[in-house]
Protein backbone atom coordinates (compact mmCIF):
# COMPACT_ATOMS: atom_id res chain seq x y z
CA UNK A 1 0.00 0.00 0.00
CA UNK A 2 1.26 3.72 -0.36
CA UNK A 3 3.04 4.54 2.78
CA UNK A 4 3.00 8.04 4.42
CA UNK A 5 5.85 8.99 2.41
CA UNK A 6 4.33 9.60 -0.55
CA UNK A 7 3.32 13.33 -0.07
CA UNK A 8 0.39 13.51 -2.37
CA UNK A 9 -1.47 15.70 0.19
CA UNK A 10 -2.06 19.61 1.01
CA UNK B 1 -7.84 11.88 -5.30
CA UNK B 2 -11.16 11.60 -3.64
CA UNK B 3 -14.42 13.47 -2.92
CA UNK B 4 -13.59 14.33 0.69
CA UNK B 5 -10.26 15.38 0.00
CA UNK B 6 -11.69 17.77 -3.32
CA UNK B 7 -13.98 19.50 -0.75
CA UNK B 8 -11.70 19.60 2.07
CA UNK B 9 -8.92 21.70 -0.24
CA UNK B 10 -12.06 23.68 -1.99
CA UNK B 11 -13.37 24.22 1.98
CA UNK B 12 -9.77 25.31 3.03
CA UNK B 13 -9.43 27.73 -0.05
CA UNK B 14 -12.72 29.22 0.36
CA UNK B 15 -11.85 29.86 4.18
CA UNK B 16 -8.32 31.79 3.31
CA UNK B 17 -10.26 33.69 0.76
CA UNK B 18 -13.11 34.73 2.76
CA UNK B 19 -11.00 36.02 5.46
CA UNK B 20 -8.93 37.80 3.26
CA UNK B 21 -11.80 39.61 1.18
CA UNK B 22 -13.40 40.61 5.19
CA UNK B 23 -9.99 42.11 5.51
CA UNK B 24 -9.42 43.64 2.47
CA UNK B 25 -13.08 44.96 1.80
CA UNK B 26 -13.81 45.83 5.58
CA UNK B 27 -9.87 47.42 5.77
CA UNK B 28 -9.61 46.02 9.14
CA UNK B 29 -8.58 42.43 10.48
CA UNK B 30 -10.59 43.24 13.93
CA UNK B 31 -11.46 39.98 15.57
CA UNK B 32 -8.77 38.24 13.88
CA UNK B 33 -5.87 36.53 15.92
CA UNK B 34 -2.69 37.65 13.77
CA UNK B 35 -0.84 35.15 15.22
CA UNK B 36 -2.86 32.08 13.92
CA UNK B 37 -1.97 33.36 10.21
CA UNK B 38 1.25 33.70 11.17
CA UNK B 39 1.29 30.28 12.62
CA UNK B 40 -0.79 28.71 9.64
CA UNK B 41 1.92 30.67 6.94
CA UNK B 42 4.66 28.62 8.70
CA UNK B 43 2.46 25.12 8.34
CA UNK B 44 2.45 26.37 4.94
CA UNK B 45 6.50 27.16 4.45
CA UNK B 46 7.29 24.15 6.33
CA UNK B 47 4.89 21.85 4.63
CA UNK B 48 5.35 22.43 0.86
CA UNK B 49 9.23 23.07 0.68
CA UNK B 50 9.18 19.85 -1.66
CA UNK B 51 7.22 22.07 -4.17
CA UNK B 52 10.30 22.86 -6.72
CA UNK B 53 11.62 19.12 -6.04
CA UNK B 54 8.77 16.59 -5.94
CA UNK B 55 6.21 17.48 -8.54
CA UNK B 56 2.74 15.36 -7.67
CA UNK B 57 0.67 16.93 -10.17
CA UNK B 58 -0.31 20.50 -11.46
CA UNK B 59 -3.33 20.86 -9.11
CA UNK B 60 -1.10 19.96 -6.19
CA UNK B 61 1.43 22.60 -7.26
CA UNK B 62 -0.93 25.57 -8.12
CA UNK B 63 -2.81 24.88 -4.85
CA UNK B 64 0.32 24.96 -2.48
CA UNK B 65 1.52 28.25 -4.64
CA UNK B 66 -1.92 29.75 -4.00
CA UNK B 67 -2.14 28.55 -0.27
CA UNK B 68 1.60 29.91 0.48
CA UNK B 69 0.90 33.48 -1.04
CA UNK B 70 -2.52 33.84 0.00
CA UNK B 71 -1.47 33.54 4.05
CA UNK B 72 1.44 35.85 3.28
CA UNK B 73 -1.06 38.25 1.51
CA UNK B 74 -3.15 37.84 4.80
CA UNK B 75 -0.22 38.31 7.54
CA UNK B 76 1.03 41.28 5.17
CA UNK B 77 -2.73 43.00 5.36
CA UNK B 78 -2.55 42.47 8.97
CA UNK B 79 0.55 43.85 10.12
CA UNK B 80 1.38 46.17 7.67
CA UNK B 81 -1.52 47.43 5.63
CA UNK B 82 -4.44 47.47 8.01
CA UNK B 83 -1.96 47.11 11.20
CA UNK B 84 -3.92 50.21 12.98
CA UNK B 85 -7.08 47.94 13.20
CA UNK B 86 -5.20 45.01 14.43
CA UNK B 87 -6.20 43.97 18.26
CA UNK B 88 -3.13 43.14 19.61
CA UNK B 89 -4.92 43.86 22.86
CA UNK B 90 -7.00 40.84 22.38
CA UNK B 91 -4.34 38.40 20.38
CA UNK B 92 -2.18 37.60 23.13
CA UNK B 93 -1.51 33.97 22.90
CA UNK B 94 1.93 32.85 23.35
CA UNK B 95 2.50 30.82 20.23
CA UNK B 96 6.01 30.61 21.54
CA UNK B 97 4.10 28.09 23.90
CA UNK B 98 2.77 26.00 20.50
CA UNK B 99 5.62 26.55 18.37
CA UNK B 100 8.47 24.81 20.92
CA UNK B 101 6.52 21.88 22.19
CA UNK B 102 5.27 20.97 18.58
CA UNK B 103 8.93 21.76 17.08
CA UNK B 104 10.51 19.02 19.94
CA UNK B 105 7.71 16.31 19.29
CA UNK B 106 8.37 16.29 15.44
CA UNK B 107 11.67 15.68 16.63
CA UNK B 108 10.56 13.17 18.60
CA UNK B 109 8.03 11.37 17.12
CA UNK B 110 8.11 11.10 12.97
CA UNK B 111 8.54 8.47 10.25
CA UNK B 112 12.30 9.62 8.67
CA UNK B 113 14.90 11.43 11.01
CA UNK B 114 15.51 13.42 7.91
CA UNK B 115 15.28 17.46 7.64
CA UNK B 116 12.48 17.59 5.09
CA UNK B 117 10.43 14.91 7.11
CA UNK B 118 10.88 16.22 10.13
CA UNK B 119 9.67 20.13 9.19
CA UNK B 120 6.68 18.06 7.49
CA UNK B 121 5.98 16.44 10.74
CA UNK B 122 6.73 19.78 12.32
CA UNK B 123 3.98 21.33 10.01
CA UNK B 124 1.26 18.83 10.31
CA UNK B 125 1.55 19.06 14.42
CA UNK B 126 1.31 22.69 14.25
CA UNK B 127 -1.34 23.04 11.80
CA UNK B 128 -3.65 21.01 14.68
CA UNK B 129 -3.01 23.52 16.79
CA UNK B 130 -2.84 26.94 14.73
CA UNK B 131 -6.07 28.07 15.31
CA UNK B 132 -6.04 28.21 19.30
CA UNK B 133 -5.05 31.67 18.95
CA UNK B 134 -7.85 32.72 17.23
CA UNK B 135 -10.36 30.64 19.41
CA UNK B 136 -8.33 31.88 22.51
CA UNK B 137 -9.34 35.40 21.05
CA UNK B 138 -12.90 34.93 20.10
CA UNK B 139 -13.20 33.68 23.65
CA UNK B 140 -11.27 36.87 25.15
CA UNK B 141 -14.00 39.11 23.28
CA UNK B 142 -16.59 37.21 24.12
CA UNK B 143 -17.74 37.15 20.04
CA UNK B 144 -16.84 36.94 16.75
CA UNK B 145 -18.13 38.76 13.51
CA UNK B 146 -20.15 36.17 11.58
CA UNK B 147 -18.04 36.44 8.06
CA UNK B 148 -15.17 35.23 11.12
CA UNK B 149 -17.77 32.59 11.53
CA UNK B 150 -17.76 31.20 8.37
CA UNK B 151 -14.46 31.70 7.95
CA UNK B 152 -13.96 29.23 10.98
CA UNK B 153 -16.48 26.86 9.90
CA UNK B 154 -15.02 26.45 6.50
CA UNK B 155 -11.42 25.83 7.90
CA UNK B 156 -12.83 23.12 10.60
CA UNK B 157 -14.89 21.41 8.26
CA UNK B 158 -11.34 21.33 5.49
CA UNK B 159 -9.29 18.59 8.20
CA UNK B 160 -12.53 17.30 9.17
CA UNK B 161 -13.08 16.18 5.56
CA UNK B 162 -9.73 15.52 5.33
CA UNK B 163 -10.44 12.46 8.00
CA UNK B 164 -13.29 10.78 5.39
CA UNK B 165 -10.53 11.10 3.06
CA UNK B 166 -8.12 9.05 5.38
CA UNK B 167 -11.08 6.51 5.64
CA UNK B 168 -11.88 6.55 2.25
CA UNK B 169 -7.90 6.04 1.10
CA UNK B 170 -7.28 3.17 4.09
CA UNK B 171 -10.22 1.20 2.50
CA UNK B 172 -9.55 2.05 -1.45
CA UNK B 173 -5.73 2.75 -1.53
CA UNK B 174 -4.07 0.76 1.76
CA UNK B 175 -2.55 4.78 2.52
CA UNK B 176 -2.35 5.19 6.61
CA UNK B 177 -0.37 8.31 7.49
CA UNK B 178 -0.85 7.68 11.31
CA UNK B 179 0.70 11.16 12.24
CA UNK B 180 -1.64 13.13 10.26
CA UNK B 181 -4.59 11.33 11.43
CA UNK B 182 -3.69 11.65 14.71
CA UNK B 183 -3.00 15.63 14.22
CA UNK B 184 -6.04 16.07 12.05
CA UNK B 185 -8.25 14.62 15.11
CA UNK B 186 -6.96 16.66 17.83
CA UNK B 187 -7.24 19.47 14.97
CA UNK B 188 -11.38 18.79 14.47
CA UNK B 189 -11.86 18.28 17.95
CA UNK B 190 -10.46 21.81 18.90
CA UNK B 191 -13.51 22.65 16.75
CA UNK B 192 -16.22 20.96 18.36
CA UNK B 193 -17.36 23.77 20.91
CA UNK B 194 -17.12 26.30 17.67
CA UNK B 195 -19.05 23.91 15.47
CA UNK B 196 -21.52 23.49 18.15
CA UNK B 197 -22.03 27.14 18.58
CA UNK B 198 -22.36 27.85 14.74
CA UNK B 199 -24.64 25.39 14.33
CA UNK B 200 -26.93 26.66 16.98
CA UNK B 201 -26.51 30.39 16.31
CA UNK B 202 -24.92 31.20 13.00
CA UNK B 203 -27.68 28.92 11.39
CA UNK B 204 -30.23 30.40 12.34
CA UNK B 205 -28.86 34.20 12.02
CA UNK B 206 -27.94 34.57 14.88
CA UNK B 207 -24.12 36.23 15.90
CA UNK B 208 -21.65 34.08 17.34
CA UNK B 209 -21.07 34.93 20.81
CA UNK B 210 -19.82 33.17 23.84
CA UNK B 211 -21.95 32.95 26.76
CA UNK B 212 -20.10 34.96 29.29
Amino acid sequence: PAGPSVKDEL
Amino acid sequence: MNIFRLVGDLSHLLAIFVLLLKIWKSRSCAGVSGKSQILFALVFITRYLDLFTNFISVYNSLMKVIFIASTVATVYLMYIKFKATYDSNHDTFRIEFLVVPVGGLAFLVNHDFTPLEILWTFSIYLESVAILPQLFMISKTGEAETITSHYLFALGSYRALYLLNWIYRYYFEGYFDLIAVVAGCVQTILYCDFFYLYITKVMWGKKLSLPA
